[in-house]
């Protein structure tokens, strides 16, 4: 019952990091021993949790990735948050894309990094960077399980095909037990034409792997990480906050019923 | 007074793609000649103006960043506007960021293939995908000024430090002449308190070169690539398309006094 899990897609501000952050944290607070991993060059994950330039001795996610003698345990760092840990990432990784390329099992650093790791957490989740390169593989490689977030937006629903096209291909040739944990409407206004027909377009397509919690678009989950805050800490009574808190429990029942 | 312009931050879902079309597609309504070049795997320009799945003999942005014989005028395609064309990208650019690593002269891949084109066209845009990794690397190359659009966002604002220092490594390194021809503030709204900041963050630190213009958040501008139209062939009289066209004239009105 300990998980590992990529969020991605490859769309650009769909809500990757900001599901990672909350939902994570909204995991910790309901005592599960979490893991976060920033694995986007932006390093948004760990500066919306406060944790910018910050890294422990083991460094952050590039050099994780690049070394040759992998010491996960060493970069893992606490958060603000009892039972939130987190590993960081800053701008340098974004030469471990153009690094790996030449690296020894290059899709699978992050899987071997994780391996003596995934005892310790009830849960892991990957914050993956917009696109379907070396890093993004290297997420669905060493995940169990891929958390889709998608906005409701013509291009997001269009990327879609080319996400679960990329799914497939690792399943078939690097990782067979990669399964689809969930797709998470975000940001999501059901009143638009754009967003009903997005939303039905989706249902249609994963059925009951779309979580029943959408989340709303909510102001305090842009300002929360202006603090680096997760939004339960930022502001515990907002519509944001308390979407991420009823997806940790849909997410929690889905585990438990796995 | 021909420019080439790479409309670019590697942060996702900013306005990049929905900057490039629209506003391309209003100063080719102004009787400008105007190239657009897909040059993200999404291929969300591509799709969002009508042409997915369509290439010229001479194939998409991939084969042609790819090829040792660059052939740009053969990969161009006339849109459903008059003097708006398309250097067209699909998924298999993914490929492009992989390959590219070992490439001969692998930045300056774009830069030699628009070299005879820049006489045919008032205006070359790039739209590049939400990384600092190669492509965009070959659009800061290849790109005489940079066009930022950016959201009222607080990650949007904190990555603007790493674009900036991308910008001035290209300039140092690679392309002396790279200039920054202005700052959009996209999908904003002031009435927030982040909008606000984040506004006057932008404002006081690039000063004049942010453009007066403001995109709002407008359905159309979301709706219209469902459709494979520019806003303003979509609904000319939405919010986001007269923004748009505003915007087109005072990026005209920049030109000339440049
Ligand atoms: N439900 C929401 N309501 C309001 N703002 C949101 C919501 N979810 C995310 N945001 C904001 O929207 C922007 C995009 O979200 P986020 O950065 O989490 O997406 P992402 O998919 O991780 O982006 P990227 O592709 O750049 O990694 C951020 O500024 C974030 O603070
Ligand atoms: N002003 C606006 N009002 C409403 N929706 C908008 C506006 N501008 C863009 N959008 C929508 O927001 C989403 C993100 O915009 P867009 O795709 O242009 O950003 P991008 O920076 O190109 O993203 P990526 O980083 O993935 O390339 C799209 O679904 C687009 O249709
Ligand atoms: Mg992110
Ligand atoms: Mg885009």
């Amino acid at each position: 019952n300990k998980i590992v899990i990529a969020v991605a897609n490859q769309k650009g501000g769909v809500g990757k990091t900001t599901t990672a952050i909350n939902l994570g944290a909204s995991l910790a607070l309901a005592e599960q021993r979490v893991l976060l991993i920033d694995l986007d060059p932006q390093g948004n994950l760990t500066s919306g949790i406060g944790m910018k330039g910050q890294a422990a001795a083991g460094g952050t996610a590039y050099e994780a990735l690049l070394s040759d003698t992998p010491d996960a345990a060493s970069a893992i760092l606490p958060t603000g948050v009892d039972h939130l840990f987190l590993l960081p990432a800053d701008h340098h990784l974004t030469g471990a894309e153009i690094e790996l390329v030449t690296a020894d099992a290059r899709e699978h650093r992050l899987e071997r990094l994780l391996a003596p790791l995934r005892d310790q957490f009830d849960c892991i989740f990957i914050d993956a960077p917009p696109s379907l390169g070396l890093l993004t593989l290297n997420a669905l490689v060493a995940a169990d399980a891929v958390l889709i977030p998608l906005n409701g937006e013509y291009f997001a629903l269009e990327g879609i095909a080319e996400l679960l096209s990329t799914i497939d291909r690792v399943r078939a040739a690097l990782n067979p037990r990669l399964a689809i944990e969930g797709v998470l409407l975000t940001m999501y206004d059901e009143r638009t034409n754009l967003g009903q027909q997005v939303g039905a377009n989706i249902r249609e397509h994963f059925g009951d792997r779309v979580y029943t919690t959408v989340i709303p678009r909510n102001i305090r989950l842009g300002e929360a990480p202006s603090h680096g805050l997760p939004a339960i800490l930022y502001d515990a009574r907002s519509r944001g906050a308390e979407a991420y808190v009823a997806l940790a429990h849909e997410f929690l029942g889905r585990r438990r019923t796995a």
